[in-house]
């Protein structure tokens, strides 16, 4: 049983669609996989086919006590390996109402000891910040997975990231494993693209994951649908490349 | 004199690729123009070739009160009528130290004031978040600009974004000018970006700006000079736009 946060406080660098087309892998490997959509945008509810409209029961409504666990997570339609503890920007009130809390660190971790055990892993997509969401994302996994656009801005964050994780382990004395660096949106064509994958090797070596997911439009297109690309074009390079990174990732585990 | 947020809390459309692509324009057409970067990211200040290594006079520290804001300001390198008033990330604890004060929504308005009168143009880059940051730069500006990456998530947090804008308006008694949506990295080769252009006309027709903004690797690699895409390669797709961008706000202003 593995919790794996998908983190960086930088924008737009393929979170969320790593998360969903990393669930949907597992979950084709026939893993139990639970999604914990842990960003009020809530774009990993919406692109799992999930309607935020109307949503009562949701991630923001478990953790302020109001919907047990189970009652809230749903089945992502056409796969029965693959849940989902949906979003909506309701959990945009949390960092507030939390800030006063003994264990505001545990409140997620809390919430997930009830259902752990049913699942082979725990996917949680976090916001595109360093706030209160993001510490009990942190907390809450044994392994975080970073996902780094190759574009210049990318390396930029990188080192505050690793400060704040090494911060919450002492916080919450445990080791949070990083499972590996994920090179995203990699356009071979572009200095700028290798230029990042050789800093980053640089800095990290040994973390920088084998696997490259190159810029593919049909990556960005399948969330439209509901899907995967893993399902929605499965000959694509975007598919190719998220079946290796499971391949790889199940290696490392 | 005008205050032009650039904003929207998801991740990666483009926010800091507008701020100092459009600053450079107007600074070519010799307004004198103050960029605030407002992120603790610090993307606005790297991009602008200004390092952060050091940086003690920031915007932090202005707000903080330990250093007056004239001291923080730098002149960017080849532009007389261009500055900055850089950001590092001690910027990121000022939501939690502000969260108490009376005036918590005044104070980057407050900071300003002082210099106000010297600028035809203040533009101000936000984090991907709607945290008292985000609120601070909403409540120091006249205007706000909002960039749209034309793929399938960009819709869904825009009435997120519109309705603290309005609750913002209500608390400090101001309105604030929607000077446009603007659709960035732009692929007219996929129906995605056609599909997204077209909701977005459907939902704020009149807002939304005649401008669009191509995907062109040229506006990618020029952060990385400290240049912006008008010096880097003025002959470019991503230069044009972005000089089309300053006429129409020109005419708009
Ligand atoms: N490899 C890829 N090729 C092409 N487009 C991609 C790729 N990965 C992600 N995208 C697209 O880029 C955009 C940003 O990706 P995504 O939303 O997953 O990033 P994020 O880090 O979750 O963003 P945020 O910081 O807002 O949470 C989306 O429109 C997505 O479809
Ligand atoms: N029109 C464009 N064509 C190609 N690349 C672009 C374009 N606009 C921005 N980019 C690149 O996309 C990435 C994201 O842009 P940028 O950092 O400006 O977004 P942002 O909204 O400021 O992100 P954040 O939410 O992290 O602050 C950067 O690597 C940038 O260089
Ligand atoms: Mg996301
Ligand atoms: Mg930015």
């Amino acid at each position: 049983m593995r919790t794996i946060n998908i983190a960086n406080q930088k924008g737009g660098v393929g979170k969320t669609t790593t998360v969903i087309n990393l669930a949907w892998g597992l979950a084709l490997w026939e893993k139990r996989v639970l999604v914990v959509d842990f960003d009020p945008q809530g774009n990993t509810t919406t692109g799992l086919g999930i309607s935020k409209r109307g949503l009562y029961n949701n991630v923001y409504t478990v953790l302020s006590g109001r919907v047990p666990i189970r009652e809230a997570i749903m089945s992502v339609t056409n796969n029965e390996y693959l849940s989902c503890l949906p979003a909506n920007e309701d959990l945009s009130a949390f960092p507030l109402e939390a800030a006063g809390e003994k264990d505001r660190l545990f409140i997620l971790d809390g919430a997930l000891k009830a259902v752990r055990a049913e699942y082979d892993f725990i996917i949680i997509d976090s916001p595109p910040s360093l706030n209160l969401i993001t510490l009990n994302a942190m907390t809450a996994s044994s392994d975080i997975l970073i996902p780094v656009q190759s574009e210049f801005y990318a390396l930029e964050g990188l080192s505050q990231l690793l400060r704040t994780k090494e911060r919450i382990e002492e916080a919450i004395a445990k080791k949070i494993n990083i499972l590996g660096f994920l090179i995203t949106m990699y356009d071979s064509r572009t200095t700028m693209a290798r230029q990042v994958e050789e800093e980053l090797k640089k800095h990290f070596a040994g973390k920088v994951l084998r696997t490259i997911i190159p810029r593919n439009v049909r990556i960005a297109e399948a969330p439209g649908f509901g899907e995967s690309v893993l399902t929605y074009d499965p000959s694509s390079r975007g598919a190719f490349a998220y079946k290796e990174l499971v391949k790889e990732l199940l290696e490392r585990i």
